[in-house]
């Protein structure tokens, strides 16, 4: 034997694509086929925090046959071998043609790049994370105005019905907590409140005082026992004469550590006992807005509204591509994508933001979370439908979570 | 890739785009509309 081993001459043969390709579709179609399965034949999620006892959800991936076949591809291990693939050097020769060429297929504008020396990037994945020359892109100056938090096209928006059902204009429906995960995870959050407005739980205020709401600068009232307050008097001590003393100023790098009072005041903001909106007649509803990023586009998301991000829910899923065709043909395709689901709350109460990721594009960037990693190989994310949830309420004491300016850059989509 | 965005806003519209009430939140943009970062999408 160790004869054979050592005289054997070794020779190497290239093999087709079309065969490695077939392979790993096999060991996809067998892992694929491990995955525990409900009564019902559906393929069943598994949540990260799943309380025993409680009924897994059933996601499904269903559609005509061509989704069959995808949903069957190892789409996860394309997307991190395209991202491979795109982060390798090209050479400097290469480089401007190239983009060029990527700039004329994908209808880039290269008068909007930040950096005009194509040269400069490395390779495709740094000039598809390229930033925009400042300026840019202006934000509507309206205070009461959502604006796009992306470069794209809007797909669909509407309002959710009660129930939670998101609704589209072509019939695609889901629920709602399949997208952002349910309430029950980890952490209570609002529910909308019905629209006869009554009060929320546990106030006995009428109810247009008693609306969540949010510690925004500049222009927002406040009521605290009954008096009202600007907010920068709240917050640096300075009052109008109309306003009566306040207790001694914090200079900003009190906030950093904030004292016992500012954070009961803070508090008492946040949690709505006696936050005031400005429109006291309105009744809140929920709204969803879905903008698709060709991948021409400017590939990074910035905020829509001044809001608190406080929480983070990472789900693993799978990578379909997320464009218009496959939007026709998968249903569900939100709930079964990578993605990164941050919610949090604005002056007029929940407000989340959704990244999804797809197969070119499976890593997604949160500036000010260091910990995401998406497109996991291995850990316990690379099970499909698993999620994992983070706080933000460190990031700050009084806010209670990561606090978002209107058209801040937030993060952004990287290759593979 | 695809941005999804979900929040609570006062009253509003239904998706035709008619304005319910006074102080509601309005829909400002198009389905299959093209949109720029900063763009308005809607207001209260």
């Amino acid at each position: 034997l160790r004869q054979a081993l050592s005289k054997t001459r070794i020779e190497w043969y290239p093999i087709p694509v079309g065969l490695g390709i077939g392979f790993l579709a096999f060991s996809q179609f067998r892992k694929a086929a491990r995955r525990p399965i409900d009564e019902e034949d559906h393929i069943v999620a598994v949540e990260e925090s799943q309380s025993p006892g409680q009924k897994p959800k059933r996601i499904r991936p269903d559609g005509p046959w061509q989704v069959q076949v995808l949903s069957t591809m190892p789409l996860k291990a394309f997307s991190r071998a395209w991202g491979w693939f795109n982060s390798r050097p090209l050479p400097v020769f290469l480089r401007t043609p190239g983009f060029k060429l990527y700039s004329y297929i994908f209808g880039v504008n290269l008068d909007e790049i930040g950096n005009p020396d194509l040269t400069s990037y490395r390779n495709l994945s740094e000039f598809f994370y390229r930033e925009l020359r400042p300026g840019i892109r202006p934000i509507d100056p309206h205070p009461n105005s959502l604006v796009s938090p992306a470069d794209g096209t809007i797909l669909h928006f509407g309002e959710v019905r009660p129930g939670g059902q998101v609704e589209q204009v072509k019939g695609m429906t889901y629920p709602l907590d399949a997208l952002i995960g349910s309430k029950t995870i980890g952490q209570e959050f609002p529910t909308p409140p019905a629209s006869s407005g009554t009060s929320s739980p546990g106030t006995n205020t009428p109810p247009e005082l008693s609306q969540p709401g949010i510690l925004t600068p500049d222009e927002e009232f406040a009521i605290v026992n009954g008096i009202h307050y600007t907010l920068p008097s709240l917050l640096h001590g300075t009052s109008s004469d109309s306003e009566p003393p306040l207790p001694p100023p914090l200079s900003e790098s009190d906030l950093g550590a904030p004292t016992p009072n500012t954070v009961s005041v803070a508090n008492d903001l946040i949690e709505g006992t006696t936050w005031h909106t400005l429109h006291p007649s309105a009744s809140t509803k929920l709204f969803f807005c879905v903008i698709y990023l060709a991948p021409g586009d400017y590939h990074r998301y910035h905020s829509p509204v001044n809001w608190v991000v406080q929480l983070r829910r990472h789900f693993s899923g799978e990578l379909f591509s997320v464009s218009p065709f496959l939007q026709r043909h998968l249903p569900n395709l939100f709930t079964l994508n990578e993605r990164v689901a941050l919610l949090g709350k604005w002056k007029h109460g929940l407000f989340t933001m959704t990244p999804v990721g797809a197969t070119n594009v499976g890593s997604i960037i949160v500036n000010f979370d260091k910990e995401l990693r998406t497109n996991h190989a291995r850990g316990e994310l690379a099970r499909p439908g698993a999620l994992k949830e983070a706080s933000y309420a460190s990031a700050s004491e009084v806010l209670g979570g990561w606090p978002a300016r209107k058209g801040e850059e937030i993060g952004g989509f990287k290759l593979g | 890739s695809t941005v999804v965005l979900v929040f609570e806003a006062p009253g509003g519209e239904n998706v035709e785009g008619k304005i319910e009430g006074k102080g509601g939140f309005r829909w400002e943009c198009r389905r299959g509309g093209k949109v720029k970062v900063g763009e308005r999408l809607g207001v209260v």
